[in-house]
Formats: C-alpha cells, sequence, structure tokens
C-alpha cells in the first residue's frame, strides 16, 4: 500500500466557502434565526446571550441543553434546513 | 407545531398559486407536479383547494433566485439555507422562494425525464447497459448530434426503449422563445457564442439565442442543466469535462480531492490547472417536493415544529415514503379545521322512470294538460350564482351551460340567454346531465348521463341506450366531457382516463383508455367538464376552466363566470 496522498488543499475559486471559525458560525446562525438580537450588545452581555441562545437552538432541535458549542450543535448548524427564523422577533 | 403571531392565515379556502419560473434542474413537467404534490398534503387534511394561475397574481407566488433575489433575505450559495417563505397576506406574503445554487431532484438523484425516443417521457433509469457498458448517466455515445440520451430500462441492448435528456440542443425553457432550442453560434452584444452563457445577468441563469443572432432577434430561453452539470462553484449548470487534469493528475470521474469538506468536483474544462473552471457533482439533491410541503406549510401560516418527525421541523431530511406527522395536522387543522366530510359526491340525477324511446302521442284518456313553459326562475338560477355545472357544450355555435333542468345559451356576441328549461327542447333527458356533444358532420347531438345516453336528431331522439354499447368499460359510471376531434372521431372523459370513439361506427377504437394527463399535461385530471370551443380544449373543475390550445398547451386559466358566462 502506497502512502497516503498528502492531500493538498485547494482554494477554488468562487466557491462560497464558509472558512468561517466555528464561533463565527454559530454566531451568524444564530442571528440568522432568530436566536439572538441582530442588534446584540457585545462584551459580557454578549457571552451571556449567546449561551441563553444556545441553549434556545439546542431545545429547538432536541439536542442535549448544554448552552455550549459543543459538536453535535455545531453539525446541526451545518444541516440543510429551510431559511424561515425558528423565533420570531 | 406553532403558528405566526396573531394566527396569521387565508380568510378564504380557494388558494391560488402560480409559479413564476423555473429551475434547470429538473424539466417543467416534473416541477409542476412536485409543487402540486406539495399543495395536495395540505389539501388532503383541510377544506383548503389550491388552484394555479398562470397570470395575474396569486396567492401564494413560487420562484426560484439565487444570493440576493428579490427580497431581504439573500440565499447562501449550495447548502445551507434552501428555501423560504412568507406566512399569508398580501403582496410577498404568503409567496415561496427556492434557492437554486441548490440541486432540486426528487430526492434520489437525478430525476431525468426524457422526451421525443420511444420511451413516451419515461425517466431514464440509471444505471443502464449500452452496447455492453453501463451508464450511470445520460450519454452522446452511438450518437453524432451531440444529444444526450438514456435507456428508461436497465438494459437498451434487450428492451431498446431510450428517451432523450435535458439539453439545449434539445429544448429551452422560460424566456420567449417556446422552449425552441439553442442556436449555436449565436451573437450577443456582438460576440459569437458557441455555449451556454450566463453573460448579460447577474442571476447566474444560462441562456442562449434561439435565433443566430440575439442583438437583432431578441429571442432567448434559458437552458436546461444536463445531467453530468456541476452545481455552484465558478461553473454552474456546465456539465463535467472528462478526462480532467488538476494537480498534474488526471480524473476521469469526480473526486474530492483538494477539499477538506469530502464533496465531489469536477473541472468544467479538460484542465483545471489552467482554467480554474469547476463545480460541484450531481448529489443526491434536495426533494423539491419535500421542501415545497414545508415550504407551503408557512405560505398556509404554519411555523417552525419541535417535533424532529414533523415536516415543519427546520431541519431538511429525505423521506422515502412521505405522510404528515400528527402535529403537522393539528397544526394546519387548528388553522383551517379538518377537511369537510367525504368528496362531495355529485347529485345523482333524477333518473327518469324508463319513458317510451320516441314520445307518444296522448290517447284521448292520457290526454295531458299543457303545462306553461314560462318558469320562475329563482335565485338559485341565476347562472353567475352557480359555481359548477353539469355539463358546458357548443351547440350550433352557441356554448350552452346545462345546470338542474335548466340551461343558458351564449350567443357568439357574448349575449347570455336563459334560463330555458331542458324538457322542452329536448323532452327525453332527465334532469341532469353530465356532458354532451354536438357531432359536427351529422349535427347529431349526444347527451350522456349516468350510464346512459340519447342521440337527437332535430326532434327525433333515440335512446336512451347503454354507454356500454359504446364500448366504454361496464364499470364506467359517466362520461364527464366530450371533446370532437375531426373525422368523426370524439374524445370522451372520465377523470383520469380518455377514450376514441368513432361516431360511425358507434364504437371505442382500441388501444384506449389512454390517461388524461399523459396526452393533455397541465389541466387537473379531475375536470367535471371538458369540451371543445372556438377551437380549445376547456377543462373546468369548480369555478376555474383550463384553456389548452391546439399545440396541446395550456395557454390560460380563468374563471367560468366571468370569461365564458360573461358574468
Amino acid at each position: 500500500w502506497s502512502a497516503p496522498l498528502k492531500s493538498v488543499f485547494v482554494t477554488f475559486p468562487g466557491d462560497v466557502i464558509k472558512n468561517m471559525t466555528d464561533n463565527q458560525l454559530a454566531e451568524e446562525y444564530l442571528k440568522r434565526y432568530g436566536y439572538i438580537d441582530v442588534l446584540q450588545k457585545s462584551g459580557l452581555q454578549a457571552v451571556v446571550s449567546t449561551s441563553k441562545a444556545l441553549m434556545k437552538l439546542q431545545q429547538q432541535l432536541g439536542l442535549e441543553e448544554t448552552g455550549s458549542l459543543d459538536q453535535p450543535t455545531i453539525d446541526a448548524m451545518k444541516q440543510p434546513r429551510c431559511g424561515v427564523p425558528d423565533i420570531r422577533n | 407545531y406553532q403558528t405566526f403571531e396573531g394566527d396569521l392565515k387565508w380568510d378564504h379556502t380557494d388558494v391560488t398559486y402560480r409559479i413564476l419560473n423555473y429551475s434547470p434542474d429538473m424539466e417543467a413537467p416534473l416541477i409542476d407536479d412536485a409543487f402540486a404534490r406539495a399543495f395536495k398534503v395540505w389539501s388532503e387534511v383541510t377544506p383548503l383547494t389550491f388552484t394555479r394561475l398562470y397570470d395575474g397574481t396569486a396567492d401564494i407566488m413560487i420562484s426560484f433566485g439565487r444570493e440576493n433575489h428579490g427580497d431581504p433575505y439573500p440565499f447562501d450559495g449550495k447548502d445551507g439555507l434552501l428555501a423560504h417563505a412568507y406566512p399569508p397576506g398580501e403582496g410577498i406574503q404568503g409567496d415561496a422562494h427556492f434557492d437554486d445554487d441548490e440541486y432540486w431532484t426528487l430526492g434520489s438523484g437525478p430525476a431525468i425525464q426524457t422526451r421525443y425516443g420511444n420511451a413516451e417521457g419515461a425517466m431514464c433509469h440509471f444505471p443502464f447497459l449500452f452496447e455492453g457498458t453501463s451508464y450511470s448517466s445520460c450519454t452522446t455515445d452511438g450518437r453524432t448530434d451531440g444529444i444526450p440520451w438514456c435507456a428508461t430500462t436497465a438494459d437498451y441492448d434487450k428492451d431498446k426503449i431510450f428517451g432523450f435528456c435535458p439539453s439545449e440542443l434539445l429544448f429551452t425553457f422560460d424566456g420567449n422563445s417556446n422552449e425552441a432550442p439553442c442556436v449555436f453560434p449565436f451573437v450577443f452584444l456582438g460576440v459569437k457564442y458557441d455555449s451556454c452563457t450566463t453573460d448579460g445577468r447577474t442571476d447566474g441563469y444560462r441562456w442562449c439565442a434561439t435565433t443566430a443572432n440575439f442583438d437583432t432577434d431578441k429571442k432567448y430561453g434559458f437552458c436546461p442543466n444536463r445531467d453530468t452539470a456541476v452545481i455552484g462553484g465558478n461553473s454552474e449548470g456546465e456539465p463535467c469535462q472528462f478526462p480532467f487534469i488538476f494537480l498534474d493528475k488526471t480524473y476521469t470521474s469526480c473526486t474530492s480531492e483538494g477539499r477538506g469538506d469530502g464533496k465531489l468536483w469536477c473541472a468544467t474544462t479538460s484542465n483545471y490547472d489552467t482554467d480554474k473552471k469547476w463545480g460541484f457533482c450531481p448529489d443526491k439533491g434536495y426533494s423539491l417536493f419535500l421542501v415545497a410541503a414545508h415550504e407551503f406549510g408557512h405560505a398556509l401560516g404554519l411555523d417552525h415544529s419541535k417535533i424532529k418527525d414533523a415536516l415543519m421541523y427546520p431541519m431538511y431530511k429525505y423521506i422515502e415514503d412521505f405522510s404528515l406527522n400528527q402535529d403537522d395536522i393539528e397544526g394546519i387543522q387548528y388553522l383551517y379545521g379538518p377537511k369537510t366530510g367525504p368528496n362531495p359526491t355529485p347529485p345523482k340525477p333524477k333518473t327518469t322512470t324508463s319513458s317510451p324511446v320516441v314520445p307518444t302521442k296522448p290517447t284521448p284518456s292520457e290526454k295531458t294538460t299543457t303545462v306553461s313553459t314560462t318558469t320562475h326562475v329563482g335565485p338559485s338560477q341565476d347562472a353567475c350564482e352557480i359555481k359548477e355545472f353539469d355539463a358546458i357544450t357548443e351547440i350550433q355555435k352557441e356554448l350552452h351551460f346545462f345546470k338542474d333542468r335548466h340551461y343558458w345559451k351564449i350567443s357568439s356576441n357574448g349575449e347570455r340567454k336563459g334560463p330555458f328549461l331542458i324538457s322542452e327542447k329536448w323532452p327525453a333527458l332527465p334532469a341532469t346531465i353530465n356532458s354532451a356533444f354536438e357531432e359536427p358532420l351529422t349535427k347529431k347531438i349526444y347527451f350522456f348521463a349516468d350510464k346512459q345516453f340519447w342521440v337527437y336528431t332535430g326532434k327525433e331522439v333515440l335512446g336512451p341506450r347503454k354507454i356500454e354499447k359504446l364500448g366504454l368499460p361496464s364499470d364506467l359510471d359517466r362520461v364527464e366531457g366530450t371533446v370532437q376531434r375531426g373525422k368523426g372521431k370524439v374524445l370522451l372523459f372520465n377523470g383520469e382516463n380518455f377514450w376514441k370513439l368513432d361516431v360511425k361506427a358507434q364504437m371505442i377504437d382500441s388501444g384506449y383508455p389512454r390517461s388524461t394527463d399523459s396526452v393533455f399535461g397541465g389541466v387537473p385530471i379531475d375536470s367535471h367538464d371538458v369540451f371543445l370551443h372556438k377551437g380549445f380544449f376547456y377543462f373546468c373543475r369548480e369555478s376555474f376552466y383550463w384553456r389548452m390550445n391546439a399545440k396541446r398547451q395550456v395557454d390560460r386559466v380563468g374563471y367560468v363566470r366571468h370569461d365564458l358566462l360573461k358574468c
């Protein structure tokens, strides 16, 4: 067996690469689907409300309500879904 | 389940919808059918009915788009957000938008409906054998004209059944060219094009001219995606180019090399390293039917559900044999109530006693007292109040509308006359008939009611006789509609089927029934009136009609009472 080829990762032009960090992905997801107010304050308040928002998302999606950005939650955020917000502001 | 704030819902049950444009991923009839089935999911458990309009403003306007598509909520490229819809109300409310950077299928890979060939529109069968080779996509092998084709059974070598795959060389969609195929090369802004292009557009849709010069003729259409077309990337819709070179290696099929997300991609030119043209390979795609059923739930007033197995759960999940979850049913019935009773069974016509065939002269003992034939028209006999007629047909060039013992006529200048008593003009007939037609050559008028029919020649009548005598199946309960087809032939309709009657032989032609939607695609298959008028076929369901021209294209949908009865 030849040693596995070292995969070369290429940047494809026009690829809508969502090379966001998991935190950026979470931030965008929670805003887009109504879990955190778009006009969210920054700083400590933000951290608390993000954790609350994650709890709400985990409850909506039937995940363990940890309030933290764990792997099941990140995987769920990458699932294809409907664009209508889950929570109407 | 959840509803929108204030329990937004439609204030009527006959909801209308209109498909504004199509996706290049699937043939229009497949998209039409997916949307119709998605509406049926909801009409089966509520009093709601859904009628498709082809112009004007409908309650639910359906469209495909990419990225920024005309509302404040842009789509996000392939995967992620698939579609969205707005709760009931005016304007954009109630509309449904589908992200065309997705690959729309029936949920389990390419849904390729064939055209021409000898497969009568059947779907491609993948894989299929051709000259001993197995194919998992359309091919141009075996042809010199470059038009992709496929077998519609597993083994072409044995069955020899095939059809042509969607290709811009065969047809285009939308645009202004009535599906005419592309003309290559064509000139656009002085430049010559040998293939479809997205130039001149910002929505990324591929198009072509359907004459040699767009600049002078302005004739164009959109290019259907071939089944090997890539999705997304920077070459949406272009077919994969095999073999292709990537990082100096040659690839003869899709690969995930070079990517960290494992998605399969291919180059759309022979050398990725030099041209950098690529896209994602077709995968299972997303079921347009399932996503549409979900979005239409929003358009009817349902918000997202927390039940994982509910249709209104926000995440997409492919389900082979779908049925609504109890949570969805409770949600939609909270808004609109349950389906009212069984499917309405039309009133049984009051069967006449088997009256003598030809009205006999009354003998003195039978002397009948003449009854005044002027009838006092109750309000219910105002033609414009009637939602659904028993029969509509053209007799002596005037459109006749029959309903419970009465009929009305519309003269060629649009004047409405009536009501008249049926028994006054055709005394042998029952109070309610199902359909009628005037035979163009002999001017005989055939009337159908339940399992019987009558033939009037002037005042003379033959009948009633059983419709079985014409060769119709013994279990056929009625003839709903009739269309004269020239040369002494008449089509007789009943729901999903129709038969061709040879009037001279008084017998149904062999090879029938055929299915209505295989020949008259796009009209309701439960029309209660079908008739020919001024060269157009009319199919009526409830208060609407679908008009089909001689080329079998539905070119108009409208209201019977406004457009035909001139109310």
